[in-house]
C-alpha cells in the first residue's frame, strides 16, 4: 500500500485537480484507490459529485469521534475508486484540535486500518500548513508537491520542506518527498521553463517527467462531477494524467 | 479613507495580484494607499522585493506587540505606495491568537491609528477563513473578491458571504462587500462566461465590470519585485488594472 498527501501551501496550484485525475487513471490501471479529502473547502468532494451541504457524516465526524469510517466511506462511479469526503465543518476542527492531546495523529488513528485495503491512498490537503495538513503528513509516508510553473511557485517550498522534515522527525520517521509535479504548464512561455528549471537544479531527480499541461476540459471536468478519463478521454489533460500515474506506478519497483 | 480587504478562501484566484496592482494603480492616479500583507507565505511582500527571510520586523511582531506600526512600515519605490510586509512567523500567531481575548480585533488595535493617514488601505489575505482573515475583515469597511472563472469559484462563495455576515454582526457593523473582480479572465472559454453570467446572477451590481484578463505579464512582474504599471505599462495586465483601479474611484462618490 502507498500513501501519498498531495500538499503545497500555495493556493490554487493544482491539488484538487492532481488528487481527483491521478487517483482515476491509477484505478483504470487497476489500482485500488482511495481518496481522502482533508480539505474543509472540499472541492475534491465536489469534483466527485457529493452533495457536500447534506447532513451525510464526513471527515470532520471521523476526527471528532462521531462516526466509523465504514459510515463516511463513498464508492464512486468508477471501479476500484472510493473516497472519502470532506465539508466546510471541518474547518473548526483546526481550532477545536489546537488542545487535543496528540493533535496531529489524529486523523492516522482514525485511517490506520482501512488504508491497508487499498494500493494507493492519495490526500488532498488545503493550501496551508495547519493541523490539517500535519495531520494528513502523520498519516501517509510519501509527499507528491503539485507546483505551478510560477515565480510564487518556489518561494514557499523551502518552508514546506522544512514542514515535511520536522514531521519526520518528530511524528513520522518514513515521510519522504517521492515527487514534484508541475502543475498547468504552459510550455510557451519563458517563465514556465524558467521556473522548471529552477525546479530541476533544486530538486534534482524528483521533478516528474510527466508535466501536466494546461487543458481547458481539466477546468471543465469537475463541473459534471467526473475526473478527465471520464469527461474526455482523448483529451491532453487525460493523457497527461495517464502517464503520470504510469510513472507513479513504475516507481514502486 | 476607504479600507479593502482583498480575500477568497479559494486558492490562486488572484488575490495578491489584486493588491498588487490595485495599489500600484491607486497610487499612480494621486490617491496615498497602504497594502497590508496578511499572509503568512508573504507574497504581497514578495512582489515588491522585501527580504522575508531576514531579520526585519514585520506584521507579526507588530501583532504581539514587540514592534511598533512605525518600526514595520515600508517605503516602496513608488510614489504614494506604502506596504506593511509579513513573513512566515505570522503563520504561529494563528495558533497563538487562539486562547486571547478579542483575537479577532488585535490587528485593527494596532493599525487604526495610522490607516487614516492614507485614501485607500487594501489588504491581502490568505486562502483561508481562519483568525488572520477575521483579523483582516474586522480592521477594514469594505471587502472585494477577487474570482477566478472557473468551476469551483462559486463553491466558496456563500461560506464567504456567510463569514462576512457573521464578522458584520459580532465584530465589525460597516463591513460590506463592495464589488467582485473577474481575475485571470479568459473570454474564450465557454467555462469563463458561464461562471461569469452566474456570479452576475448570484451577485447582481457587485461585478466590476473591468475584467482582469489572462496576461502572461502579470504573472511575471513579481519576480522583477514590481507592479505591472512599473513592469510593463503597455500590457493588457496595466490596462485592466488601471480600468479597475478607475472604477474603484468612481464608487468614493
Ligand atoms: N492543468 C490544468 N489546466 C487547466 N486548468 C487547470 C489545470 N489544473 C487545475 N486547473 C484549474 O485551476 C484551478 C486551480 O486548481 P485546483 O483547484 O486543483 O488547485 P488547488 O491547489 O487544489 O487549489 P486550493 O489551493 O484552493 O486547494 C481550478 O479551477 C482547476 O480546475
Ligand atoms: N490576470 C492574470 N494573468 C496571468 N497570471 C495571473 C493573473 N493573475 C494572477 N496570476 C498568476 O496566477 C498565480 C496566482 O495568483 P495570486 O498568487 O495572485 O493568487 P492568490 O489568490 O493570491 O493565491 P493564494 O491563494 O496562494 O494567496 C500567480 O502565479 C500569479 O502570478
Ligand atoms: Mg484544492
Ligand atoms: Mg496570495
Amino acid at each position: 500500500m502507498r500513501s501519498i498527501a498531495l500538499t503545497n501551501q500555495k493556493g490554487g496550484v493544482g491539488k484538487t485537480t492532481s488528487v481527483a485525475n491521478l487517483g482515476a487513471c491509477l484505478a483504470l490501471l487497476e489500482r485500488k484507490v482511495l481518496m481522502i479529502d482533508v480539505d474543509p473547502q472540499a472541492n475534491l468532494s465536489i469534483h466527485y459529485g457529493v452533495d457536500i451541504y447534506g447532513d451525510r457524516k464526513s471527515l470532520y465526524d471521523l476526527m471528532i469521534g462521531e462516526a466509523k469510517v465504514e459510515e463516511i466511506l463513498c464508492r464512486t462511479n468508477f471501479e476500484n475508486l472510493d473516497l472519502i469526503p470532506s465539508n466546510i465543518n471541518l474547518a473548526g476542527a483546526e481550532i477545536e484540535m489546537v488542545g487535543v492531546v496528540g493533535r496531529e495523529t489524529i486523523l492516522k488513528e482514525a485511517l490506520d486500518h482501512i488504508m491497508e485495503r487499498y494500493d494507493y491512498v492519495l490526500v488532498d490537503c488545503p493550501p496551508s500548513l495547519g493541523l490539517l495538513t500535519l495531520n494528513a503528513l502523520t498519516t501517509v509516508r510519501e509527499v507528491v508537491i503539485p507546483v505551478q510553473t510560477e515565480f510564487f511557485a518556489l518561494q514557499g517550498m523551502s518552508k514546506l520542506i522544512d514542514t515535511i522534515r520536522l514531521v519526520r522527525r518528530r511524528l513520522n520517521p518514513d515521510l519522504q518527498v517521492t515527487g514534484i509535479v508541475a502543475c498547468m504548464y504552459d510550455g510557451r512561455t519563458r517563465l514556465a521553463q524558467e521556473v522548471r528549471a529552477n525546479i530541476e537544479q533544486y530538486f534534482p531527480d524528483k521533478l516528474y517527467k510527466s508535466m501536466i499541461r494546461k487543458n481547458i476540459k481539466l477546468a471543465e471536468s469537475p463541473s459534471h462531477g467526473k475526473p478527465i478519463s471520464s469527461y474526455d478521454r482523448n483529451s491532453l489533460g487525460c493523457k497527461d494524467y495517464m502517464a503520470l500515474a504510469r510513472e507513479v506506478i513504475a516507481q514502486e519497483a
